[in-house]
């Protein structure tokens, strides 16, 4: 059989080893454009993949996207296996794309808790966190999105193994986040990080351990907000802007804390939609529509980060 | 495979700080088996809470006795689930 992305339902939902072959297809499609890099493997040994756009160069600066790193957002790995194949469609094509990978590199991550992922889809569709094992405790997991190093144990994350906010024994004690701090860490040149979860409709900035502003609040308040405004030019889609914990709560140990404080100046955290009646259970007709208008938020980022170097 | 046949997601419509007071005291007690869908609460937001069929009639009760409003956001949360099965069953093929 011919594998063609063309033939890929970007309508459906899919489990990890469909997408891992989507993946495969793409790179094989467009192999002076994407590469696939393993960071490494998950606490279940499954690999890690993020997608490298790259027209070439030696440590480009570069954007970090990653979806799925709370197991059950369905909608996010959904929207990036077609982000993924949008930027290579629209490379040669969309002048913005083509200028952006001109300049500099986009580091794609698909499934970022893949063994979350998986667990969704074999045993509990409610799954949010790792698969790690808690020493003294029946509970596994903990919560990704509390476990990076920035104010890790603090306020807005539980100490308990059997919460799902659960934030680990230790700063980076889950392989799938040191995976990523190391490879954010070892390349250096990351110039913006962006994590996609859903749902509510959110476009959040640091950040989310304290509710003290960061210094480059309004810069990034501005992007987040003509961000948003290219999104809900599509569908109406209402989405609030600020830093997580003035627009949603304080959480410690959050991946775009961390990312800010290494300098990384350009880091958001998306919330896609639900329609406000499905939370985690957005049904599959709605995946292409947020995925097309996360595009167009997402795309607005990127062209800012490109034209303002630092 | 884990089932949530009966269970429901409420949106919870905290309106004081007293209702936000007793959402985090329920949502640091793990031994009530309440998925919390949103984390962190103020009056400003919604909270949606998936409540395992078994517990939501002390759940409703609590909510009432507090005087704290909520929705059914869905009814059946294996209907959903269901529902999305079937579709990714139809989709492989």
């Amino acid at each position: 059989l011919e594998r063609k992305t063309k033939s890929f339902n970007f309508a459906a939902y899919h489990n990890l080893e469909t997408i891992y072959a989507f993946m495969d297809t793409l790179v094989a499609s467009h192999p002076s454009l994407i590469s696939k890099v393993n960071i490494g493997s998950s606490y279940e040994n499954r690999p890690m993949y993020a997608l490298k756009f790259s027209t070439g160069g030696v440590s480009r600066p570069a954007i970090w996207v990653d979806a799925g790193i709370h197991a059950r957002e369905w909608v996010t790995q959904a929207s990036a296996v077609w982000i993924a194949n949008k930027i290579a469609s629209d490379y040669g094509v969309d002048p913005s794309v083509t200028s952006l990978l001109g300049q500099m590199d986009i580091y794609l991550m698909i499934v970022t808790n893949p063994d979350g992922y998986a667990f969704t889809h074999t045993s509990n569709r409610m799954w949010r966190k790792t698969r790690s094992v808690n020493a003294g405790s029946s509970c596994r997991g903990a919560d990704p999105n509390r476990n990076w190093d920035a104010g890790f144990g603090g306020p807005g994350a539980s100490k308990d193994p059997c919460s799902d906010s659960y934030h680990g024994p230790y700063a980076n004690s889950e392989v799938e986040v040191k995976n990523v701090v190391d490879l954010i860490k070892g390349h250096g040149n990351f110039k913006s990080f962006i994590s996609i979860h859903s749902y509510s409709q959110l476009l959040m900035y640091p950040y989310g351990y304290t509710c003290t502003d960061v210094p480059d609040k309004s810069e990034l308040h501005a992007v987040g907000t003509a961000a948003i405004k290219e999104l809900t030019s599509l569908y109406n889609t209402r989405y609030q802007v600020g830093s997580i914990c003035k627009i949603i709560y304080q959480a410690s140990g959050g991946s775009i804390d961390w990312t800010y404080n290494i300098g990384i100046k350009y880091s958001f955290a998306f919330e896609l939609r639900d329609t406000g009646f499905y939370g985690f259970l957005l049904p599959a007709n709605q995946i292409l529509p947020t995925a097309e208008e996360t595009w167009l938020g997402l795309k607005y980022i990127m062209g800012y980060v490109r034209d303002h170097p630092y | 495979e884990e089932l949530f046949n009966g269970d429901q997601v409420l949106r919870v419509l905290p309106e004081s700080e007293d209702h936000i007071q007793a959402l985090k005291e329920l949502e640091e007690d793990v031994d009530s088996e309440l998925d919390f869908w949103n984390h962190g609460f103020s009056t400003e937001r919604p909270v949606d809470i998936r409540v395992p069929h078994d517990s939501l009639y002390a759940f409703k009760d609590f909510l009432m006795e507090n005087n704290i409003p909520f929705t059914v956001m869905i009814n059946n949360v294996q209907e959903l689930l269901d529902e999305e099965r079937a579709e990714m069953v139809n989709n492989e093929g």
